[in-house]
């Protein structure tokens, strides 16, 4: 897992971590 | 000091797309900078090697942020969509080192849009100088711009008519010093002149820009 280049390691974090946010932000609320 | 550099470039970069996206009065989905690269090995290590444009950075926003509540994951069957899931999962393995839990396995089993996979799949892209879209707007030093489904169709350029597949409507690439700046959008925008002059004034670095 650690071949990936820096650059594009971390625009994959953060896209995947904005990804969770939205995906939160998104969620229903459930009492 | 190199490493920091690095990643002072990386931060730099992140907010100057972010700025780019978040500061436009258009709807853009997403921004990316085609970073100009050399490859010493396929140039045969006698020069400085064949120019092409690769991945510098990133800027995802989205659909739903402007009030979209429907998805679009039209063109995917039910098995390119546990296919997207299961990568973004083993992504997130992979980024995380393995510890994944809680949020992080959620996000795997959310549907994956089409416009999440093209910017994931960009990733992994680059473009010889001339070639695709970017490398054309580099070789040639201008700005191309896509507006609409049928533009895009019709380009003749690869990356432009998988775009479209993916709910693109819009695909802009503005070459700079170093690279190419992307902007794709599921709007139909038109052509814009303040956004040329942003993306010069962000991206020309060798002119102190920014």
């Amino acid at each position: 897992g650690g071949d990936l280049p820096i650059p594009r390691r971390r625009s994959l974090q953060r896209f995947l971590e904005k990804r969770k946010e939205r995906l939160v932000r998104n969620m229903p609320y459930s009492p | 000091p190199a490493a920091a550099q690095s990643r002072l470039n990386e931060d730099t970069l992140q907010q100057r797309l972010q700025a780019l996206i978040e500061g436009a009065r258009e709807t853009w989905t997403y921004a990316i900078y085609w970073q100009l690269s050399y490859d010493s090995i396929a140039g045969g290590g006698d020069g400085e090697g064949t120019a092409f444009l690769g991945w510098g950075d990133g800027y995802y926003k989205g659909e739903e942020d402007k009030g979209k509540s429907k998805k679009r994951c039209s063109s995917v069957n039910a098995v390119e969509q546990e296919h997207r899931k299961r990568v973004i999962r083993e992504l997130n393995a992979l980024i995380s080192g393995g510890a994944v839990a809680g949020a992080a396995d959620d996000a795997g089993d959310e549907e994956v849009t089409d416009t999440e996979w093209f910017f994931l799949v960009s990733m992994t892209q680059s473009f010889l100088n001339g070639t695709g879209l970017p490398g054309q707007a580099f070789l040639h030093c201008r700005t191309i711009w896509l507006s609409g489904s049928g533009a895009l169709a019709g380009s003749g350029c690869e990356r432009a008519q998988q775009g479209q597949i993916y709910g693109l409507r819009t695909l802009v690439c503005i070459p700079s010093d170093n690279g190419v700046v992307e902007l794709g959008s599921t709007d139909v925008i038109q052509q814009s002149s303040d956004l040329m002059e942003k993306v010069n004034t962000l991206f020309n670095f060798n002119n102190g820009g920014g």
